[in-house]
């Protein structure tokens, strides 16, 4: 609003000047000479006096491009090839503009100017993209604001002194701007923006470039954002080819960092498996597969496997989620911890499951992350708790304990679909040898063998069964715990009338 | 047993919907990760050159853009300067090159057309391009196949090799076809 | 069952999937040799 008149005509008046010295020869020859008289240009049209001046150019410069491209893209028998040759041609050169403006705006020490700039205009985009979006609705193209992104953040990943000195910035900007464009708030650009979520440049740059590891916990803000919005769809399992699409990218996406960055799987796993819905088994089995790679995995079926002689299985692995912060609310977490010391109030565990049911809605019937923090902060407690008498958990040291009271009382207390999802917050602790794994391990064992109704046995049998029959891979604490329910005679596995009730299952 | 689908007959029904509903198939049985155009066992990273989450392939060579000095970049001004690319006036060594490197690409065809014009033959099985080697025809010919000793073009060390084949005519590729609607050059 | 919200963004992917980026949306534009994806025989290299 209140753009001062002419700005739009000045603006347009540098845009296409910026464009003819960017393509000309001496820009060729020396950018940073075509550069210098360009801003002085910027100057004297009295573009640069002003930050709210500064923000107008910016705005009225993206909405043109991107008026532009859709000019292009409305073309009628124009070539893929051809729309993008000359969307590009002016996209290209404003990015160019923007990057040469972060670089060398303000001193080369004052690195504060240069960020506030970036920021702002990518503020800027993102902005007139969110507009266009709600505007245009199936109409929105991605295009525009995909080059713009990408090709800027290549521009300023370039490796020149000046940008490596604010790279860890420059990432943060693009993270908050990609977490503002998440695909919940920008559905029509999700497929682009998973592009520049998983572009080679970025995963370098965020997982394996950026020193102790400080890019990990926004780039696995992303990867959450991605999750929330693909939930609901992958929850009801008929998946549309937009879905399935966006989906198997996801897989794709995370291969790559199963086998390039298992460790950034190992720790944030817990947030990603809270937003993955029960039924996504393959996406999760991937995510919970995920090992260090300095681990040597003992083969699952090796014959009298003693799990907890292995060295790493005394180790607690790291989990990078305050899940003990999501025991809500604080009067539930304080009875919770009074009956972990003391086992009273006795009324916790009856008044357990209405703590945890949300609705009577069948299928959205429980609070799902507050079920998951429960049995991991439970189990992490149990951990310390018999480590502390100076015992290493097993199947007896874990029994008879208050941590353990709480496990059975939900076992029997809870109805199916909440003891569906209680076995599947064990089941997601089953992962590479640590000693999360083998306690939940053992608990899961423990529960099976102390069943009251074959109805938790057989629950217990489908939350194992329906992670093993998909294709791999498979977490190595879900075969462990697997082959020793099946094969070893303690536990009657195979006397149960569940285990024979159709070929397949039996198979 | 348990009524409801958090049971075995829940998960049982879910796996037969499966076999009889492709689209359920994708989260009830999970798919082949390995048929993703990811190779999983290579020792060394993939992001480097991921080509992307739609991508079957990894990047090729030319699709990786390295930071360059801006003098290597050929500028817009000086493109009209150049040479057309001309297949015709190139070595076969180069047309090899860019038949090997430019997978999935229109200059992938435009190379194989221009060696099938030199009398190099594609073979569709041994997919490797094979020539008459001079002064060693085929000591065997029939009306659908011929035998003998042809050069063929060896892509792992780049360079014709001489080797006993029996050429089937109906496994040698025909003259390839260039797409009708070459896209402009822009 | 999918709430409105979720159902709006349904319709907004389903219009973005008609118009995938491609590749070449991120890589440097090349004027001297574009990217022409064709198909090619399936006999022929496909990496």
């Amino acid at each position: 609003f209140d753009d001062p008149p002419g700005l739009l005509e000045k603006t347009e008046f540098l845009l296409r000047e910026w464009i003819s010295i960017h393509y000309s020869a001496t820009a060729g020859r020396d950018p940073t000479r075509a550069f210098s008289i360009f801003v002085q240009q910027m100057n004297g049209h009295g573009i640069l006096k002003t930050d709210d001046l500064i923000t107008r150019f910016f705005r009225l410069s993206t909405q043109m491009c991107v008026d532009l491209c859709y000019r292009f893209l409305a073309e009628p028998a124009s070539t893929p090839t051809l729309i993008r040759t000359k969307c590009f041609h002016t996209l290209d050169a404003f990015v160019r503009l923007i990057a040469l403006l972060v670089k060398h705006s303000g001193d080369a020490s004052n690195t504060n100017t240069k960020i506030n700039l970036l920021n702002k205009v990518l503020g800027i985009v993102a902005g007139v993209l969110l507009q266009d979006h709600d505007n245009r609705l199936t109409e929105f193209q991605q295009l525009p604001y995909h080059r713009i992104f990408i090709m800027l953040f290549l521009e300023l990943n370039t490796p020149e002194p000046i940008l490596e000195a604010i790279n860890y910035q420059v990432l943060t900007a693009f993270c908050h701007t990609l977490h503002i464009l998440r695909p919940a708030k920008a559905s029509g650009f999700a497929y682009a923006w998973l592009e520049l979520v998983s572009h080679r440049v970025f995963i370098g740059r965020m997982l394996a470039i950026t020193p102790q590891q400080k890019g990990w916990g926004m780039y696995a803000q992303l990867l959450i954002d991605l999750f929330k919005f693909l939930a609901p769809f992958l929850r009801n399992a008929e998946l549309a080819k937009p879905v399935t699409l966006l989906y198997k990218g996801t897989l794709r996406v995370l291969l790559v960092l199963l086998h390039d960055f298992p460790e950034f799987l190992c720790d944030y796993h817990y947030g990603f498996c809270d937003v993955i819905p029960p039924n996504c088994i393959q996406m999760r089995n991937l995510i919970l597969s995920a090992f260090p790679r300095n681990m040597r995995l003992p083969d699952p079926f090796t014959p009298n496997l003693k799990v907890d002689m292995l060295p790493e299985i005394a180790h607690a692995p790291r989990v990078l989620t305050n899940f003990a912060s999501m025991i809500q609310p604080m009067s539930f977490k304080k009875d919770l911890d009074s009956y972990l010391k003391a086992r009273a109030p006795v009324t916790f565990l009856s008044d357990l499951r209405s703590n945890l049911q949300v609705s009577n809605e069948p299928g959205m019937r429980y609070n799902i992350p507050l079920m998951n923090a429960l049995v991991l902060y439970v189990g992490a407690q149990a951990i310390n708790f018999i480590r502390n008498k100076g015992l290493t958990p097993n199947m007896s040291t874990i029994a008879h304990s208050s941590h353990m009271d709480i496990f059975q009382n939900l076992a029997v207390d809870l109805d199916t679909e909440g003891r569906y999802l209680f076995l599947n917050a064990i089941a997601n602790q089953l992962r590479y040898p640590n000693s999360h794994t083998h306690y939940f391990s053992c608990t899961l064992l423990y529960l099976f063998a102390e069943a009251n109704t074959e109805a938790i046995q057989e629950q217990i049998t489908r939350v194992l069964l329906e992670r093993l029959i998909v294709n791999r891979p498979h977490p190595w604490g879900l075969l462990i715990t697997f082959i020793e329910l099946i094969k070893n005679p303690t536990y009657k596995f195979w006397n149960h009338e569940f285990v024979h009730c159709a070929p397949e299952i039996e198979k | 047993m348990v009524k409801d689908q958090f049971g075995m007959v829940g998960l049982l029904t879910f796996i037969r919907a499966a076999e009889t509903d492709p689209n359920l198939v994708s989260l009830a049985l999970g798919q082949d990760l390995t048929a993703l155009g990811l190779n999983l066992n290579s020792p060394e990273n993939l992001y480097p050159n991921f080509g992307g989450p739609w991508a079957e392939t990894p990047c090729r060579p030319q699709d990786i853009d390295f930071h360059v000095p801006p003098e290597y970049l050929i500028n817009a001004t000086i493109r009209e300067k150049l040479a057309p690319v001309k297949l015709n006036r190139y070595k076969d060594d180069l047309l090899f090159y860019m038949f090997y490197t430019n997978v999935g690409d229109v200059l992938q065809l435009a190379a194989a057309a221009e060696l099938y014009s030199r009398e190099w033959r594609y073979h569709t099985e041994e997919k490797v391009w094979i020539t008459q080697a001079p002064g060693l025809g085929a000591v065997e010919k029939t009306s659908t196949y011929e035998r003998g000793t042809y050069y063929f073009f060896d892509a792992q060390n780049w360079r014709k090799v001489a080797k006993e084949f029996h050429l089937d005519y109906n496994k040698l590729e025909g003259r390839p076809q260039l797409p009708s609607i070459l896209p402009p050059q822009p | 069952p999918l709430q409105k919200e979720h159902q709006c963004q349904f319709q907004m992917m389903e219009a973005a999937f008609y118009h995938m980026p491609h590749p070449s949306d991120s890589e440097r534009l090349r004027t001297y040799l574009p990217r022409n994806p064709v198909p090619t025989p399936l006999y022929y290299h496909q990496v």
